[in-house]
């Protein structure tokens, strides 16, 4: 039974992408088949992922234009359990393109229904807005994963998250389809310092069970990674945030079938 | 002669608020009047500026909507020097409202035409995107300070900011108006690790005297002003970052003079 997590945090460098990637890549390892889909006009996801920017035709904001299909555009990579459906860097045109069609929000939604099946997880990584790119990840989705870095600025944009996946709840709801807040990770933990506890104690007061018991501490190894295009998980299999990310994705298959 | 200032770069989580509040704060107490503008959905200059979502009428956005004229939705705070153009959290529909304007990238600019002269500097605090609302910075602003976090991934997205930034120039060509790189500021350089200098030189090959001679060091007091709504010059004003942030604006004074 599929499941389709979007990444989403409005905040931004809240650590999606790294989510996104080592997620992936450690659902992978466990025998999971994985499709990470880069919902980012950066496109750092597909960067971090080791895919050049000229090596693909058609990229996930050709299939939101519907120029190009779904599965003509997903990409396999050097891994057997992880495909890409890539973004590519494109000066943000494609929302007065869409933005008169009436069924814009469920433009991903409808496309991905024809191929989730062959995936035990989908993970959108999502761009550091609320707006209509954001929107068709969530509702294209059955979850969210919500990264919170351990910093104040981090807790300050959660009500006006929270509104939004609300507002995705009752627009899913007309469709008999439902949208959890699937957990909630805190990343970036320093743990030289209090205030990163603060923050740590205030998500969990809040959230409750939602947060997941993983916390992924501040580790340099997650950024120099970022050089090479691979994830952490890869590239220093042993640092702390590696092993955070593995038992990460131990969590979310544990919340998957207990769900 | 007032200079207006974008602060800009679309990849999340880099310091552009950071900068925006902390170089406002640092230009004031060398005596210039700042208007600091928060020109983003998330609010995050307005809260860190220790003002209340509920304690003012408008916000920049209702002015970008025509809505509500400029000088009354500026709000003076306790710095005498400084006035703050708030932003509100609000769900992001205003770029359907102003799409069909076909005068939308100008609506900042026409509108601070008839302020600027009252402040020596504007700073304009931009969310991570590079869509309607940066656009409207950038073409309102003589220049962009540009915060370049010491990480790789900060490095990935700067071809498209300069892209968006050639495309603003000749938007405003076409009025006889100019728009320079004021300068590239690197942040949140932890020097614990080789990764960050890495940067540090990366940068300053590509952009060479653009860069600041001043790097704002990682500093957790930098993060931990953001608890109390003030800036960390206010806050902590001994920290590293605060003397960075003095320094930069000596630096940023000196090039507006030379200009
Ligand atoms: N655990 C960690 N330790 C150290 N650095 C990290 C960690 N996680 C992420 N980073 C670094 O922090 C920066 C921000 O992370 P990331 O790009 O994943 O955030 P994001 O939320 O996707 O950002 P954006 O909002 O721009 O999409 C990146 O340079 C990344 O390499
Ligand atoms: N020099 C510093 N040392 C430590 N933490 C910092 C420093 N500068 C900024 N921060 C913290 O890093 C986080 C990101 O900074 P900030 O919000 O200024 O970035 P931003 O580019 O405005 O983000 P966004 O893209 O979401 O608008 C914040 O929690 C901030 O308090
Ligand atoms: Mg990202
Ligand atoms: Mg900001």
């Amino acid at each position: 039974m599929s499941l389709v997590l979007s990444i989403a945090n409005q905040k931004g460098g809240v650590g999606k992408t790294t989510t996104a990637i080592n997620l992936a890549s450690s659902l992978s390892y466990l025998g999971k088949k994985v499709l990470l889909i880069d919902l980012d006009y950066q496109a750092n996801a597909t960067t971090c992922m080791g895919i050049h920017r000229g090596s693909f035709k058609a990229s996930v904001f050709d299939c939101l234009t519907e120029e190009a299909a779904l599965p003509e555009a997903i990409l396999h990579t050097d891994s057997p359990n992880i495909d890409v459906l890539p973004a590519r860097t494109v000066v943000e045109g494609i929302e007065e393109k869409i933005i008169l069609n009436t069924n814009r929000d469920f433009i991903l939604h409808t496309q991905l229904q024809a191929i989730r099946q062959n995936y035990d997880y989908v993970l959108i990584d999502c761009p550091p807005s609320l707006g209509f790119v954001t929107i068709n990840a969530m509702v294209a989705s059955d979850g969210i994963i919500i990264p919170v870095q351990c910093e104040f600025l981090a807790m300050d944009g959660l009500t006006q998250l929270l509104n939004t996946i609300r507002v995705v709840q009752s627009k899913k709801k007309v469709n008999m389809e439902t949208l959890t807040i699937f957990g909630v990770l805190l990343t970036m933990l320093d743990t030289r310092s209090n205030s990163g506890f603060q923050v740590v104690n205030e998500v969990k007061t809040y959230f409750g069970e939602k947060v997941f018991q993983t916390i992924i501490p501040r580790n340099v190894s997650c950024s120099n990674a970022t050089f090479y295009g691979v994830p952490v998980t890869e590239f220093s299999p042993k640092s702390k945030s590696s092993l955070g990310y593995r038992l990460l994705a131990k969590e979310v298959i544990t919340r998957h079938d207990e769900a």
